[in-house]
């Protein structure tokens, strides 16, 4: 080890083990998250001997998915089916293993992030038994498609359309014009043969909003493109370029009624049409994922400060006292402005994280039970939460490739990859801008309501306080 | 009310400034209104104090969410790792007033002499965190593979690695590249 690393560890002054097990949300988070480390690592094959930077983006993509179906195995192996899903969630908050693998992400990516949590969150009982077995054994590869290439965050301005043929019993998919194809979801391209797609429904002309309905884009022998489905590629990207996002369109393919994932709206044979409780419920995966975006975050800083710290520990540079050795890097405060904060700013992302899972969590149990009230409070929170911590990692990763100079440039520094994957955040699941404003309405709303005498709760109470100010 | 640069104190200028923007936008959004504008337009027109709103709200939320949950969760830590968590919180929000310096002096009650306090405070910081950067860091546990990182390692054999990768590039795999026969060559026989 380098002398002046071990010099740095001999003189911390707490204890670093303890400090994980703070991190991890405990001891036995720790234990888990290791062990699954050593299991996942100590199989031959899923580390690159040929830096991914030198393949092709044909051969990248072929070796991310040898790579993916080999890693599977062994999670598929590991899998503790007792865990709850907090325990899951607790667990895999930094679980980031597959990094070590995918220097860009898997192709599978959305089928464990999106795929298999829509099916919870969306399907009926029955629906969920049956689709959750496949994705689970991982018998069909499936991705979620909401995006299209005209309309982005705003869900409501979707075209794709899923037109309900009573006569049939079957929903005709279409996508009426170049925009409304379907852009960008990961493993849509060659991957995946099932897709969660998020479409408007008409019934006897009548639009009735966007639905989600599972939809086989692939023959499960054969893997072709099925009759009115057109798939690609969408080509080369500033990072995720092994998650083979793709584009969808359909030209009046049919699927079944039982088709459409109908835990919070229907359509029934005659094509009567059963409105949710609230249609706000559709919207849960997206929350979801944005709580686990800032986790995500938390791990991506302190992955990129951890680089940056220790190379800033082992690199010595100038020389500003005569006869004296040159510094240590760290030594420099401008090094430490650049760094120091990035380590604040990642505990400050886990303790959100940890705090916004435990009222996702708990609100999530009150959906369960018919009870809605906390839900617009914790929309209003995640469309806050996501932009602030992507905005934030983005910016404190590019600082700590700015402080390791031009060896940061390196892609072999694995820097600039990260940078990748963090300022992808930025726009997926609702761009920031537009996440902020959502956010605002939420604000403007409760300010008016609180001018006019309405109670202000949660994060939003404080607001009350501009009497005192 | 006076300025009051304790770390509780100073998200609580947070919340002000968020509480300040929030209804410095409503009235805006009303005067636009007031002015003829179609509340969507008037919503258009006011887009760019609405998101910085937001953010002074969400950045109010991510303060005080950090503050009160590392005093509820470091409770039970031993006192030497408590200190260095409850300095980079302290670090935290010293950053941060000082990034948003503009707010403060607009919105809160803060002086030139508060200003240059913060930034002594700091700087101090950054000197009491200094001998526990590399543990800090070491704490957050990623093994070699998942950092993926010449410069990273846990062994801090930085240049000896970025010499091992540099090795891998494909044009390293023999002295003379064909392109030097192919183009160069010619190219530099003619003589420009």
């Amino acid at each position: 080890v380098n002398v002046d690393l071990q010099r740095e560890r001999a003189k911390c002054n707490f204890n670093v083990e303890e400090l994980t097990n703070f991190l991890d949300w405990g001891v036995k988070y720790t234990e888990k998250r290791r062990n699954l480390e050593q299991k996942v690592l100590s199989i031959k094959g899923l580390l690159d001997d040929t830096p991914e930077e030198y393949l092709s983006h044909k051969e990248k993509y072929e070796n991310a998915i040898r790579k993916s179906v080999l890693f599977y195995k062994t999670l598929h192996s590991t899998e503790d089916e007792n865990m709850s899903i907090d325990e899951k969630t607790k667990l895999n908050f930094r679980n980031i293993v597959t990094s070590a693998i995918f220097k860009d992400n898997s192709p599978f990516m959305l089928h464990n992030s999106m795929f298999i949590p829509t099916i919870m969150g969306q399907g009926t009982d029955e629906q969920r038994e049956y689709w959750m077995k496949r994705a689970k054994n991982m018998e069909i590869i499936g991705t979620y498609a909401q995006t299209e290439l005209g309309h982005g965050t705003f869900i409501r301005g979707l075209e794709t359309q899923a037109t309900y043929d009573p006569d049939t019993e079957e929903f005709v998919l279409h996508s009426p014009v170049l925009s409304s194809y379907k852009w960008w979801p990961g493993g849509l391209a060659h991957t995946a043969n099932y897709c969660i797609v998020m479409a408007r429904l008409y019934i006897k002309g009548k639009s009735h909003g966007i639905h989600p309905f599972m939809v086989q884009i692939r023959d499960e022998e054969t893997h072709m493109p099925l009759p009115g489905i057109k798939l690609g590629e969408i080509g080369a990207k500033l990072g995720f370029n092994t998650v083979n996002n793709g584009f969808l369109g359909f030209e009046n393919h049919r699927i079944s009624r039982d088709r459409m994932l109908m835990k919070n709206a229907q359509v029934l044979k005659d094509g009567t049409f059963v409105a949710g409780s609230n249609s706000k419920l559709t919207y849960g995966t997206m929350v979801y994922v944005r709580v686990l975006i800032v986790s995500n975050m938390a791990n991506m800083l302190a992955k990129a400060v951890t680089i940056a710290v220790r190379y800033s520990a082992i690199r010595r540079q100038s020389q500003p006292k005569p006869d004296e050795p040159e510094p240590q890097i760290l030594d420099y405060v401008t090094q430490q402005h650049k760094l120091f904060i990035a380590i604040a700013s990642s505990h400050a992302f886990y303790m959100n994280a940890m705090w916004l899972w435990e009222i996702y969590y708990s609100v999530s149990l009150q959906l369960a039970s018919g009870k809605l009230d906390n839900l617009p409070e914790l929309h209003a929170l995640a469309c806050c939460l996501k932009p602030l911590s992507t905005i934030d990692a983005t910016a404190m990763i590019e600082k700590c490739r700015l402080a390791c100079g031009g060896h940061g440039y390196m892609l072999s520094a694995n820097l600039a990859q990260t940078y990748g994957l963090a300022t992808a955040a930025y726009t997926y699941e609702g761009e920031n801008t537009v996440l902020l404003l959502q956010a605002a309405r939420s604000l403007v709303k409760a300010w008016v309501g609180h001018v006019k005498g309405r109670p202000l709760k949660g994060t939003m109470a404080y607001l009350a306080g501009e009497s005192t100010v | 009310k006076a300025w009051d640069g304790s770390i509780d104190g100073i998200i609580q200028s947070f919340k002000v400034v968020a509480i300040r923007k929030i209804s410095s936008v409503v009235k805006i959004l009303q005067d636009y209104e007031k002015s003829g504008l179609s509340p969507e337009d008037a919503w258009n027109k006011a887009s760019v104090f609405l998101t910085a709103a937001s953010e002074a709200h969400g950045r109010a939320v991510l303060l005080s969410v950090y503050k009160s949950e590392m005093d509820k969760r470091a409770a039970v830590l031993s006192p030497p790792l408590r200190k260095v968590l409850l300095q980079l919180v302290d670090l935290y929000v010293t950053y941060w007033a000082l990034e948003k310096v503009g707010d403060m002096l607009l919105y809160a009650s803060i002086t030139d002499k508060d200003v240059d306090e913060l930034q002594r405070r700091y700087i101090e910081l950054l000197a009491a965190i200094r001998p526990n950067a590399v543990g800090l860091v070491d704490a957050f546990d990623f093994r070699d593979e998942i950092l993926n990182s010449t410069l990273g390692a846990y062994d801090g054999r930085a240049y000896e690695r970025l010499m091992e990768e540099a090795m891998k590039s494909p044009l390293n795999a023999e002295p003379v590249n064909q392109t030097f026969h192919k183009y160069l060559k010619p190219f530099m026989r003619g003589k420009l």
